[in-house]
């Protein structure tokens, strides 16, 4: 149990330092536990240096580094099991245009091995999508769903 | 293996009948707020049998039926079915496509749940046992409700690790 | 005390209500309590109705409704203490454009009374800004801070 | 009233003085991630008094102390300055202004602050009173903080009523 533990550990952390890598542009990203000596006892942390900036706890980041950190987790969680197929929802909405740019280019490159889904109302995602479903409701009540051509897409009401 | 669609009857915003059609690579879901579109991930974790009706932004089952004002129209039944294609190459082109389709029927002290996998109704367990030769898991992250990113932010050391320990 | 909480609480639905269709372009929102024979021992529910929607209570809107209806409930206590300034982080974050806009709109209101700082990603808000704060770091260690002019501020890197 | 500006001195990322001029009206504060808006909210709501280091997103008062990777710049102090405008017609116009000013300096176990009334040294329950002749609540909602929404949200209907009775 402890053996298999450490493996997983060590794997997220490979691909966390990779990911974070890829997503902040720069930067650098680990795991990292209170008590090396009882792996199964200690608390696992988050440490993150964006690009340029010194070292720090989850804690003391930004509202939008934070979420790129977080997401970065996620991403390297991911990498254990593939999936074949991804469902993110709004996991855009704390970041800004170029981070917001770097991930939708992630999930394009995932996209080559697994089928991706992605809900976001913002342009920097669009730019990537091979396809867009649009989704509207005219009476309130009913959801109605269209294929949108990508193309098409830039002059959404997405953003602003 | 790739999604190839969905069809909604009667779950949550989704009144009568809807198709949508999926592609394989990156597709962005987009439109309004409160438009329905966390409804299709919620509609894909329904019919993909998910237990708890939490994880569907719903209290009990019976909300997912779709409401409408207009109460005489209301009906007691909603279904999802979902049609993979598994790109099985060692089988027939018609054998690679598999329908799943999870409804939602009245009963006297609530909902009950009915599977059916190309038309022959199953048990639970044989659709979590066509999820794992697929490598589908609803329980890892490959599912990231809207929110969770905000959680996993606010997660302490100690639940970060009951995390790994799940995972291994 | 009683006395004085009903008249908050009334106050606070009367203003809910005003904000709520400037803020939803039509819709309806009040608050709820669960023991109206006992206002100090009863919960404190919001109901809202989105525009051509029927009601609900917060927790069955999405994501981006109960944000919009969030923030309707927060201006709704604002006006009960009038102060001489606002600051605003980032509340805009869930909403889609049309709905940004309307915020930043009541934004603008506001400030004809008062001074209304809100710190924002988006060219929903920037839109209607009287004067806009340019924040960036060219070491990641410092902050810089300049005045940009609202008509330059649209080619800012802000949105996607 | 009105802020008219405020002087950053060693606060969080805002190395050597910085000045920021505010004007009247509606002002939008952007730019990329981690790039120092919000720290601008918790310089505000330090130079006005807060007392609880988390309100600044701090675990220690010292942590508002600007540090930066080489060790031998860093410094023990850190100050704010706002001025304040407060268009008071019955006053000469050089009385209309006021700076207040909230310092941290070392001490033997801690950090202590200093407030200064256009430079006169004053004690905090001073700079209460004076908040409270213009209207300036710290805890009420007119300082909304990033992720304030969520935690709305999430509100009980119990604790709903408990911020109720807080304002009446
Ligand atoms: N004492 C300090 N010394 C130096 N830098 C600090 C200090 N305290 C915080 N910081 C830095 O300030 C940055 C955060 O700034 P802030 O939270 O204001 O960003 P922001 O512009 O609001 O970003 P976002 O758009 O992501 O919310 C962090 O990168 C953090 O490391
Ligand atoms: N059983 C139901 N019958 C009818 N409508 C429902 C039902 N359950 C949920 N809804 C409606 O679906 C809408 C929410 O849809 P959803 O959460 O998918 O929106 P969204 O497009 O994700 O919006 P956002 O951008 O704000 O996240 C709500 O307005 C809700 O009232
Ligand atoms: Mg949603
Ligand atoms: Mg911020």
């Amino acid at each position: 149990k402890r053996k298999i533990f450490l493996e997983i550990y060590s794997a997220i952390n490979e691909n966390m330092k990779i990911i974070y890598r890829e997503l902040s542009g720069g930067g650098e990203a680990s795991l990292e536990m209170s008590e090396e000596s009882d792996p199964l006892n200690s608390e696992i942390y988050i440490r993150a240096r964006p690009k340029g900036k010194s070292y720090s706890k989850l804690e003391a980041l930004s509202g939008g580094e934070k979420s790129l950190t977080a997401l970065a987790f996620i991403m390297a969680v991911q990498r254990i099991n593939p999936s074949p197929i991804y469902y993110l929802d709004e996991v855009d909405m704390f970041l800004d245009g170029s981070n917001a740019e770097r991930v939708g280019k992630q999930f394009k490159i995932n996209s080559g091995t697994s089928q991706v889904f992605a809900v976001s109302l913002r342009k920097a995602m669009l730019k990537y999508a091979d396809h867009v479903i649009g989704v509207t409701s005219f009476d309130g009540e009913n959801t109605e769903v269209f294929e949108k051509s990508v193309s098409e897409s830039g002059n959404m009401e997405v953003e602003n | 293996m790739f999604l190839e669609s969905l069809e909604l009857h009667n779950f949550k915003s989704f009144g009568n009948r809807k198709k949508v059609v999926f592609k394989k690579g990156f597709t962005v879901i987009s439109g309004p707020n409160g438009s329905g579109k966390s409804n299709i991930g919620d509609s894909l974790l329904f019919v993909l049998g998910i237990r708890s009706s939490k994880a569907v932004r719903a209290e009990r089952l019976g909300d997912l039926i779709h409401k409408t004002s207009d109460e005489k129209r209301n009906r007691d039944y909603c279904s999802v079915s979902v049609t993979i294609d598994t790109e099985d190459q060692e089988k027939l082109p018609e054998e690679r496509k598999i329908t799943l389709k999870r409804e939602l029927v009245a009963e006297m002290d609530g909902y009950k749940s009915n599977y059916y996998l190309n038309g022959i109704k199953v048990r639970h367990s044989d659709v979590a046992e066509l999820l794992d030769s697929l490598h589908i898991y609803l329980d890892s992250y490959s599912f990231v409700l809207q929110g969770d990113i905000n959680n996993i932010v606010k997660m302490t050391g100690f639940e970060r690790r009951k995390l790994l320990e799940s995972i291994s």
